[in-house]
């Protein structure tokens, strides 16, 4: 499975429609303090069905939906999308695609929607495709800024979760 | 499943020792399991010894040898079971320049495996890099993403 | 002693607006007594709005803007009550080249007022000071003190 | 007041004895990774009669004299001397000294030794000199690695300390 593209529209402070396309081997994102750069990391792991608002640097879910600028208004809709290439080892149902989408949606009212190939499906269902794919349900392949140290300083029964993700 | 854990705690632990030998350029480096007879709810220290000096509790470690330290082990989970992609925010910044080199070598190397992509300052990562997006928030508070420079463009 | 903390709290929350102000280059901060009724116990909120952004909780801010305003209270508080020295521990370690430039010129202007050290790897951090003092472990395990550039040696 | 000079002998990885002269206005410490700048940091907060290893990264006070290393034996006796100038507003008995030379050392055996221009004092002794020269008792002027943005990230009950000390 490799990543082919994210597309952000009203996620935390990407308001427009934002497009990052991906190649393999290694891809730098690169810019100023607070210009967005954490922020692309977050819609990956709220795509892929994160569930706990202060994992994403907030205090409820709906924090993640673009909440206006000096210059413009807060959206209603926060939507991820994320294409996924070569996904091989799939259930049955999957395996005749050669891509995969996979789409999670927010509405202010707190009604929230996702998506595999822009068929209504349930969060279990991307969890289990993830799993099939190879990325472990608890999203360890992604690691938040000031993590890395924390693994260092945490107590020993807490770097447990290493180990029994490979198990 | 008392098997499956310690058999995945005994690869990481040999992967550990190897890719902290690479990252430190010598030393040593163990993981224990606190209680041997209760694996499956058993801590795990560990244990870290850069080149020529003794080993000491991880805690005094420098905030850099703290963060190649976790890096290392992250890898070494990693390369047990590798993820298709993996994404890393700002794990170089505790890092001075020739340990940023020595991280960015060995993304490169697994870059073979699994696709990466770094979110970073330094500019020894963005060099190693195939593609470069950068983001900007010219109009305030709101974000854009700007040019992206592909390898062979940045070969040019 | 609830007029000393008040007059304490008024004065750091003044220089706190201002010192936010001039790192940020615009934007607004405050700082909230949570429970006004209670002074000697009450817990402190920090608001930051960054120039141009919507006011949300400082658990939003980005790595960088988290640190600058840190330092924005810290540089605060010190300017209400001077310590004779102040010595930072790669406090710069999450900015960017621009915010390393404003956090300098500020601790520029208050050296006049009281003697800095600090330890860093950013060159726009090493530029800036009067004397750099390298520390290296040639012989692992054993740090020595190697060459002192002066101010007037680094005119030159 | 101003520090004149740092003197350390087999305090943490500064086994042989090591001096740093400090000017007015700002001197930057720069190194590798590993290096020993923290550890600079830390002597300067040890020398001004910090009690808790914890907080100097060690479990014990041990930790702080020198441990060795592949080429050297560990050492008996750590020791740090602070020399500070221009020290004004201090009580009669130190009024006539330009300089104040303040050392703190600790044996292997536990025992530990506090003097002001080298004449044995008590902890509180330097303590009170501190407070005198406008240092506070905490050592809030010392801010260590990684400190900065825990005050973001700590609770508003916690960041009472910094209003309290100025106060
Ligand atoms: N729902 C939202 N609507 C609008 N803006 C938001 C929202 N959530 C977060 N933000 C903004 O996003 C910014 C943070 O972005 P991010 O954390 O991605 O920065 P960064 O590029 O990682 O910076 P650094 O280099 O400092 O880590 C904050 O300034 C915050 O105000
Ligand atoms: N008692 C001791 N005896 C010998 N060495 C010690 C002692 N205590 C700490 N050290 C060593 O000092 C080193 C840490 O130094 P320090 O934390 O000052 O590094 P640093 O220059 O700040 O690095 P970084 O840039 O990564 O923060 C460690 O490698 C540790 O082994
Ligand atoms: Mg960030
Ligand atoms: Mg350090």
């Amino acid at each position: 499975m490799q990543l082919k593209s994210l597309n952000m529209l009203g996620f935390k402070s990407f308001f427009e429609k934002t497009t990052l396309n991906f190649q393999g081997g290694v891809t730098a994102v690169v810019g100023p303090n607070g210009c967005g750069k954490s922020n692309i990391s977050d819609a990956i792991r709220w795509v892929l069905g994160e569930q706990s608002a202060k994992h994403l640097r907030g205090d409820k879910m709906e924090d993640v939906i673009f909440n206006g600028s000096e210059s413009r208004k807060p959206l209603g809709l926060a939507e991820v999308n994320l294409t996924l290439t070569n996904v091989s080892g799939l259930p049955s149902e999957f395996g005749q695609y050669n891509e995969i989408e996979i789409t999670r949606r927010l509405y202010r009212s707190g009604e929230s929607e996702y998506l595999i190939n822009k068929i209504p499906c349930r969060l279990k269902d991307i969890r289990d495709l993830m799993m099939d794919a190879g990325v472990g349900a608890k999203l360890h392949a992604i690691i938040e800024q000031d993590r890395v140290k924390k693994i260092i300083e945490s107590k020993p029964e807490d770097r447990r979760f290493l180990f029994e993700e490979v198990a | 499943t008392i098997e499956l854990f310690t058999r995945s705690f005994n690869d990481i632990h040999e992967k550990f020792k190897e890719v902290f030998n690479r990252l430190f350029e010598g030393g040593r480096a163990e993981l224990v399991l606190l209680d041997p007879a209760n694996v499956l709810e058993s801590g795990i220290e560990i244990i870290a010894q850069p080149r020529g000096k003794k080993v000491q509790s991880i805690t005094s470690l420098s905030g850099g040898e703290k963060a190649l330290t976790a890096i290392a082990l992250l890898f070494a989970a990693f390369l047990v079971k590798p993820s298709p992609f993996c994404m890393l925010d700002e794990a170089d910044a505790p890092l001075d320049a020739s340990n940023v080199m020595r991280f960015t070598r060995l993304i490169r190397e697994m870059s073979s495996m699994s696709q990466f992509i770094v979110i970073t300052h330094k500019t020894g990562t963005m060099e190693m890099a195939d593609a470069l997006y950068g983001i900007t928030m010219d109009e305030p508070g709101c974000s854009k993403v700007v040019s992206v420079k592909l390898r062979e463009a940045a070969m040019a």
